[in-house]
């Protein structure tokens, strides 16, 4: 019979065929071009033959955030909370490079201050369609700002073509400003950047680039110190992408919803909902028996 | 009833525990049927608590046990079911009896440390089983 990490072994190849074909022993299953369409448990028995497959160790502050967002998300069990109505079933957040020299507040002009970073979304995988992202600054929880400090944010993405960043390619750097406060005791800043990260993400560009430029104001006319600032915002940003991952084997929830919708809907509406198409059908084969 | 018929006529055996639902719970599930059994596992079981983060443990379920020949009204299961019980037991013995297995999923959701360091939390289908059936 097939042991699994055959089965893994023809699933990565890409095989079709149900006849169990064997893997010749010596030779390792090529985890890393295993399409990682293959479901977690499954990549680690791939996995399993390589030599301890290095894995870097993420930000512990990137991972608390994670573990809270699980928590938000599932029940105790680790299902899905059925209450959600948003239709992301992955959610991937990645740090900015450190081959990259770890981005330094500079002070650039009066006030302004900019951040280079460097992200590599290479674990995007091509099912998974971006449906929102974020840039997530942690903040010190001992540094307060008055609720009336506003801050500008200009930011400019552009596709890198290699890791360092003096080779960007200059196609037109998308720029965007916003606005939001500091409120009191908010661990994290979230600041959008899907419009930004929609088109290069969709034209499969993985490495990008993101200079950000921040202007805070107390009372609309006092910048804020540039020592205060420093001090709050604790480290890089990191990026965060909520993604509807269309593969087979991800949990789609609008099935599950059109799944109970379709037992609670009376027939008539039923079929209506679930096949449009046969109702225009039916529509069209009245009118064509009127006309004949 | 003495004072009526043969006096000698065995009032059926009462269970001596008196305890009438295990009494008749014979009569309603018969032993080992098939049915939803937990397995109840941790990842550092398996080693994959240094990349799968949460959750802690799994209970994937599984089913198991015999399926009765009157299959349709516990299991819905097709009449092809009772067809293939019925050539297993009247024609054809080296044909295999109905399988109990899982019909129906609920999906889990996984959070992992992928090799680059990112983090993703995913949602999978069909990870968890919640109703077994008999085909």
């Amino acid at each position: 019979s097939q042991t699994l990490e055959d089965e893994a072994g023809s699933l990565t190849s890409g095989e079709t065929s149900l006849e169990p074909k064997p893997l010749p022993r010596d030779q390792p299953l090529d985890g890393e071009n295993s399409p990682s369409l293959l479901p977690p448990l499954l990549k680690v028995l791939v996995d399993r033959h390589l030599p301890g497959a290095p894995r870097l160790h993420p930000d512990s502050r990137a991972l608390r955030y994670m573990k809270r967002l699980y928590k938000a998300y599932t029940t105790k069990e680790g299902i899905p909370k059925s209450d959600r109505s948003h239709l992301y079933n992955t959610v991937r957040l990645f740090t900015p490079n450190a081959q990259h020299p770890q981005p330094s507040w500079s002070q650039v002009t009066g006030g302004l201050q900019s951040m280079d970073l460097l992200f590599n979304l290479d674990r995007i995988t091509a099912p998974e369609h971006l449906l929102k992202s974020v840039l997530l600054y942690s903040l010190k929880n001992s540094v307060s700002f008055s609720s009336t400090t506003k801050c500008m944010c200009y930011l400019i993405v552009k596709e890198s073509e290699c890791s360092s960043p003096s080779y960007f390619r200059s196609p037109q750097p998308f720029t965007i400003s916003l606005q939001f406060e500091f409120r009191k005791n908010h661990k994290w800043i979230e600041i959008d950047v899907t419009t930004l990260l929609q088109p290069l993400v969709a034209s499969k560009k993985r490495n990008i680039h993101i200079a950000v430029n921040f202007t805070c104001l107390e009372d609309q006319q006092n910048p804020v110190q540039d020592e205060l600032l420093d001090m709050a915002i604790l480290m890089a940003p990191s990026l965060l992408v909520y993604l509807n991952d269309t593969s087979a084997q991800a949990y789609h929830r609008w099935n599950s919803l059109r799944y109970k919708r379709r037992h609670q809907m009376s027939p008539d509406q039923r079929d209506l909902f679930l096949y449009p198409m046969e109702e225009e059908l039916t529509q069209s084969r009245k009118f064509s028996r009127h006309r004949r | 009833d003495e004072r009526t018929g043969d006096p000698k006529a065995k009032s059926p055996k009462m269970p001596v525990s008196n305890n009438l639902s295990e009494y008749f719970k014979q009569f309603l599930f018969p032993e080992n049927e098939c049915e939803l059994h937990d397995f109840k596992l941790s990842f550092s079981q398996l080693k994959w608590d240094n990349w799968i983060v949460a959750p802690h443990r799994y209970n994937p379920r599984y089913c198991k046990g015999v399926c009765p020949r009157l299959v349709r009204h516990r299991y819905g299961s097709p009449v092809h079911t009772m067809v293939q019980n019925i050539i297993y037991e009247k024609l054809d013995s080296s044909i295999p009896r109905p399988s109990c297995v899982p019909a129906k999923y609920s999906p889990l959701s996984v959070l992992t440390i992928e090799p680059d360091g990112s983090i993703a939390y995913k949602e999978y289908e069909d990870m968890i089983a919640t109703k077994c059936t008999c085909r």
